[in-house]
């Protein structure tokens, strides 16, 4: 251990593991999640090349490995809590994100919500069993969080009863969703509905992208890898592009809103339900901010308190970089902004569970302001940890610099929360309309 | 600075610092006085954060307002205020953090975490006065003499934060293998697996590389 690093600890003032169960939530959870993080960290199966020193290909080979991994270890031990499976998952792919990601984050939980009770006998076991993979098309080329400018369109034909996908120009191709390029044989598009000349808006339609046996490209079925990114090298952000692609009626997800065999279309109860899932993943981003900036801020205070450098007091040994006011005013603020967001994250999740209960009793009241909140708060730690970790990486100086660091993966992995699930000034945007309102 | 209090006259960017001698801060009509706020006290300063953000987002109400007067449609009003909207709105989000941090030391219970959790937030409220000095300041709600008087109390909380920095990043308990990082390792001993993580780069695979017999040696029989 190096003496610095062991000075600093003897000096602590308060029991470091009494403010752990505080962050955690409790001595329980504490406990629960260093036993799961424990089960990977000696498992030989998750033994990996450092990514740095692999191509993209083999990243992304690595990564599909250890996804297949996490799927059999959480079966085998059983582990089936949203939060426990997070931190196994966490544990396991450390500051690179899931190749499988969107199947498991976003694509088995919209059928879960949004198939009716024939779709989930039909689809739920094939995508419990893998045989199935999914992801989400939602964003185009040139269209994001604005979702009614999206120009994907579904036609019903009442005569085959089947609805026909199109990309009817370049802009609307399909882009950015993540296991899309290479790894999915399903997704989940969204799309204008037209039935009987009128258009209904977006609704969700199951259309299968690849044959679920040699996995190649199914006819009309343009599909492919979107090309190198700033980070983000484990998952195959794809583009899909559809040419006049027929799916059954029965593929449209129709838990809420139905298209009858005649194409009659069946209003679904209200458009609020679509928010629960929204605010959900903005709250998750919360903590993620959180997250980020506690690794960041863990690496660049840890690191200051064993580099020494130049002088204060001209002859005495070079001191801890940690005991210089400017780095201390780097890196202290950031460390209060990791706290203040996890106890943000806490109350988000909190809120989250409590309004959700709410709903499903009828009460929506709060759902305009839990809406509201969400939003800007996405948008404010996102902003706020982004920049934060860029002044943790500077703070380390040339050593910032190298991957070695894992500053560089920190950032460009965690940069993106900016943007998807809603642009951040557009989240604002959003809060302040509340705001002028109220 | 400090040349330039000499009375120095200093060369280049930073011959501003001379200017900031003559600039004096205009003295606020007595109506305007802000409020005395107790800057060690969190309830008074999330209180301030509160009205800086209510005054925000009547300010971009009031953008809107205008807009609107000059005949401006809903919607041209909104974008011609977007600005404000966004200023507003970060307003807000930051009152609410502050909020939360403050309301969650109430649920410690050990004296000594709460202590330095206090001590926390302590911080990063003060702090998030002095980035955003100027929506304060222009809002009334606190004197240049308060913002300066905050600024040196940031100087001390540093100080006094010092001792548990590490513990207080060890807190986080992030495993090294999550945290991947040779910097931040938790037995500090950073410069030892940095030789070691460098070496192992693929482009020290052989201790010479392809594009010396490729392109170098070439080179210099051409030259």
């Amino acid at each position: 251990m190096n003496p610095d690093i062991v000075k600093e600890r003897k000096n602590a003032t308060f029991d470091v593991e009494k403010l752990t169960f505080i962050l955690d939530g409790g001595p329980e959870k504490t406990r629960r999640r260093r036993e799961i993080e424990s089960l990977v960290f000696s498992d030989p199966d998750f033994k990996e090349e450092d990514p740095n020193f692999l191509s993209r290909s083999e990243r992304y080979d690595q990564a599909v490995r250890k996804s297949a991994q996490m799927i059999l270890k959480l079966r085998e031990y059983g582990i089936a809590d949203p939060e426990e499976i997070y931190h196994y998952k966490s544990m396991v792919k450390g500051n690179i994100p899931e190749a499988m990601g969107i199947h498991f984050g976003v694509f088995l939980p919209t059928m879960h919500s949004q198939c009716d009770s024939q779709q989930k006998k039909k689809w739920l076991p094939l995508t419990e069993s893998f045989q199935v993979v999914g992801t989400y098309a939602q964003t185009e080329m040139g269209h994001g969080t604005h979702l009614r400018g999206l120009e994907t369109t579904a036609t019903y034909d009442p005569a085959t009863q089947e609805f026909v996908l199109n990309s009817p120009t370049v802009s609307s191709i399909k882009w950015w969703p993540g296991g899309l390029g290479k790894t999915s044989n399903h997704a989940i598009v969204l799309a204008q509905l037209y039935t009987l000349g009128n258009c209904h808006g977006l609704h969700a339609f199951i259309v299968p992208i690849r044959d679920m046996n040699t996995h190649l490209p199914l006819p009309g079925i343009v599909v492919g890898d979107i090309g190198p990114k700033f980070g983000f090298n484990e998952v195959d952000n794809g583009f899909l592009k559809l040419e006049n692609v027929r799916i059954p009626r029965e593929n449209m997800l129709m838990k809420y809103a139905k298209v009858e065999p005649d194409g009659t279309y069946v209003k679904p109860p209200s458009t609020k339900l679509t928010y629960g899932t929204m605010v959900f993943i903005r709250s998750m981003i919360v903590a993620e901010s959180a997250r980020a900036l506690a690794k960041s801020s863990t690496i660049a205070i840890r690191y200051s308190a064993v580099r020494h450098q130049s002088e204060i007091r001209p002859g005495e040994p070079e001191p801890q970089i940690l005991d210089y006011q400017t780095q201390q005013y780097k890196l202290f603020p950031l460390l209060a902004t990791a706290y203040a967001f996890t106890f943000v994250g806490q109350y988000m999740r909190q809120t989250y569970h409590r309004i959700t209960e709410d709903i499903n009793q009828g009460d929506f009241s709060e759902m305009p302001e839990l809406h509201a909140l969400s939003a800007g708060l996405k948008a404010f730690t996102s902003w706020e940890a982004t920049s934060a970790i860029e002044v943790c990486r500077m703070s380390c100086g040339g050593h910032g610099y190298s991957r070695s660091s894992a500053l560089p993966d920190i950032y460009v992995e965690f940069t993106p929360t900016c943007t998807y699930e809603g642009e951040n000034t557009v989240m604002m945007l959003q809060t302040a309309r509340y705001l002028v309102k109220s | 600075y400090k040349q330039a209090k000499a009375g120095q006259q200093l060369s280049g960017i930073v011959s501003y610092l001379n200017e900031a001698d003559v600039r004096r801060v205009q003295p606020q009509p007595v109506a305007a006085r802000p409020t005395v706020v107790d800057i060690n006290d969190l309830t008074s300063l999330t209180e301030v954060y509160k009205l800086r953000a209510a005054i925000l987002v009547e300010l971009a109400a009031k953008s809107i307002q205008q807009e609107l007067q000059r005949r401006k449609s809903q919607e041209d009003a909104w974008n011609n205020s977007a600005i404000d909207l966004v200023r507003a709105s970060n307003a807000h989000c930051h009152y609410v953090v502050v909020k939360l941090f403050t309301d969650k030391l109430g649920e410690v219970a050990d004296t000594a975490v709460h202590s330095v959790l206090s001590t926390l937030a302590l911080l990063y409220t003060l702090y998030g006065i002095t980035k955003n000095s100027g929506d304060f300041l222009q809002a009334g709600l606190l004197s240049v003499p308060q913002v300066m008087q905050i600024s040196s109390r940031i100087k001390e909380l540093l100080a006094q934060l010092r001792p548990n920095a590490v513990a207080l990043a060890d807190a986080f308990d992030i495993h090294d293998k999550k945290l991947n990082s040779v910097l931040g390792r938790y037995d500090g001993n950073v410069y030892e697996h940095m030789f070691e993580w460098a070496r192992k780069s693929p482009l020290n695979a052989t201790e010479v590389h392809e594009s010396f017999h490729k392109y170098l040696k070439p080179l210099r029989s051409k030259l």
